[in-house]
């Protein structure tokens, strides 16, 4: 564990609690992308199995208990309990463009052709672009509510600090996986243009909207 | 490798 792996997993916490607050207390899960919230259960379902099989630190099991309650009650949210509230009309992004490449690249591009391992790889790979129903429902719509855009903010902080740690692993203890290093970077940039509006309006209090 | 299979990451 190193500074830039332990910010990055607070932030990752702090976004999905961002989202459960704010869902929460506005009883409103509008703005919201469904789909986005679908896939990020299915990457901590695909990764996370090896909760069953490798014990590596409390941490690491209670971050990841965590972690897939809260998507699954994120979901119960959206889908039940505040149903009535969800922007369906807006969140129509085709989320098969996302699930079969990883998929087959997880099939191709692996460490070990083992079942763990390509679940493993598929998590990775689909976490990159998880989020894209979610920027592409705040693109059509051309605004999203503050708070939404502090949760977007926290979960493309996350895999940026991740990208520090494992420049640090390198250097500290010889330590890469291209798998998670170059899917991590895809992640990352896919946020840089969500960063740069965010930067220059959000933080100066300025609601966050597309420039027309 | 067997530290890349043994993921320690979150």
């Amino acid at each position: 564990m190193n500074i830039f792996r332990l910010i990055g997993d607070l932030s990752h916490l702090f976004a999905i609690i961002i989202l459960l607050l704010k869902i929460w207390k506005t009883r409103s899960c509008a703005g919201i992308s469904g789909r986005s919230q679908i896939l990020f259960a299915l990457v901590f379902c695909t990764r996370y199995l090896d909760l069953f099989t490798h014990y590596i630190s409390l941490y690491n099991s209670l971050m990841k208990i965590f972690y897939l309650t809260s998507s699954f009650g994120t979901i119960y949210l959206m889908f039940f309990k505040f149903k009535a509230t969800y922007d369906r009309n807006h969140d129509t992004f085709r989320v098969e463009f996302l699930l079969i490449p990883s998929a087959v690249l997880a099939l191709l591009i692996n460490h070990e052709f083992d079942v763990l391992e390509i679940l493993w790889t598929f998590s990775i790979y689909l976490e990159s672009v998880a989020i894209l129903p979610q920027l592409f429902m705040v693109s059509k719509t051309g605004e999203a509510e503050s708070i939404t855009s502090h949760y977007l903010f926290a979960l493309g902080a996350y895999r940026g600090f991740y990208i520090l740690n494992w420049i640090y692993r390198y250097y500290s203890e010889g330590f890469y996986d291209l798998i998670a290093i170059l899917a991590g970077i895809v992640q990352t940039v896919l946020y840089c243009d969500f960063f740069y509006l965010y930067i220059t309006k959000v933080l100066k209090g300025q609601k966050f909207s597309l420039p027309a | 490798n067997r530290n890349t299979r043994l993921h320690d990451e979150l």
